[in-house]
């Protein structure tokens, strides 16, 4: 993997680190406080219950969650080398289009591939407990995806890079200075390869991230869809959704 | 920029997630 051009293996290293950090001080948890919540399940009376709630009112509370999430990856963008230098049209187009997949990727960490649970407001929750949105198949995607993603296996720093990867694609329209991110994304990818390379992964691996982006696209296109038509069936209440939400996820 | 408010200031603002 040769070095993209005027770039050091010092470079690398630095935006390998920078990544790394940022990716671990903007998770919820630690690996070591999911793996100790893996088994903290909710209840079938708890499940019930969520399942019973209003569409609106799960709706909501998604949304809540999800905003939360957004926060975080917006302090991972922050202090990925670079990032900052790019012109803040950029900078708000990128978090943009790229918000949902990195919290896609990130699901896969608080997944639990042997009962198919995602954690889910301090607890692990099925596929069927968020029956109230009536976005089944968007939920269904989303759990399939954390399957796959978790079986690819990946480390904190692969993740952490691959999440920069994706967040840094100049392929995103309305960009100002696509070179630039272009460049940028290109450091970050010799970083996830040095990093494979490092920890005797195969070029497999990479292929296998790679393969996801795809599905990562249809379940955000599939996101904005579900939210445009509860939008349409319920206007007053997709107007009370958090401020940060509405930004993100408006047209 | 008025349509993307709270998205310039999370990226103005040198706080951390913890505090938002």
């Amino acid at each position: 993997n040769p070095l993209p051009e005027g770039c050091s293996m010092l470079e690398i290293e630095r935006i390998t680190q920078s990544v790394l950090k940022s990716h671990i001080e903007t998770s919820h948890y630690s690996t070591e406080e999911l793996k100790r919540m893996a088994w903290t399940l909710y209840s079938p009376e708890e499940t019930r219950s969520f399942q019973t709630k209003s569409a609106e009112v799960m709706w909501q509370q998604c949304a809540v969650h999800i905003t939360n999430a957004i926060q975080y990856v917006v302090e991972f963008a922050k202090h990925i080398s670079g990032f900052l230098d790019l012109c803040q049209n950029d900078q708000i187009i990128l978090l943009k289009a790229g918000c949902m997949d990195v919290l896609l990727i990130r699901m896969c960490r608080a997944y639990n591939p042997i009962n198919n649970t995602m954690l889910f407001d301090g607890k692990f929750a099925t596929a069927h407990l968020f029956k109230a949105l009536g976005c089944d198949d968007l939920v269904n995607s989303v759990f399939d995806l954390a399957k796959t993603l978790s079986r690819v296996q990946m480390s904190e720093e692969e993740m952490a890079l691959f999440s920069a990867a994706v967040l840094l694609s100049p392929d995103r329209p309305w960009l100002t200075d696509v070179q630039k991110i272009q460049k940028l994304q290109e450091k970050v990818y010799v970083a996830l390869q040095r990093c494979l390379q490092k920890e005797g992964a195969t070029e497999q691996k990479l292929a296998k991230m790679v393969s996801k982006l795809p599905i990562l696209k249809s379940i955000c296109n599939l996101h904005i869809d579900k939210l445009e038509f509860f939008r349409l069936v319920h206007p007053e209440t997709a107007y009370t959704f958090p401020p940060l939400y509405r930004e993100v996820f408006g047209s | 920029k008025e349509k993307h408010k709270i998205l310039h200031q999370l990226l103005q603002n040198s706080t951390s997630p913890v505090d938002l």
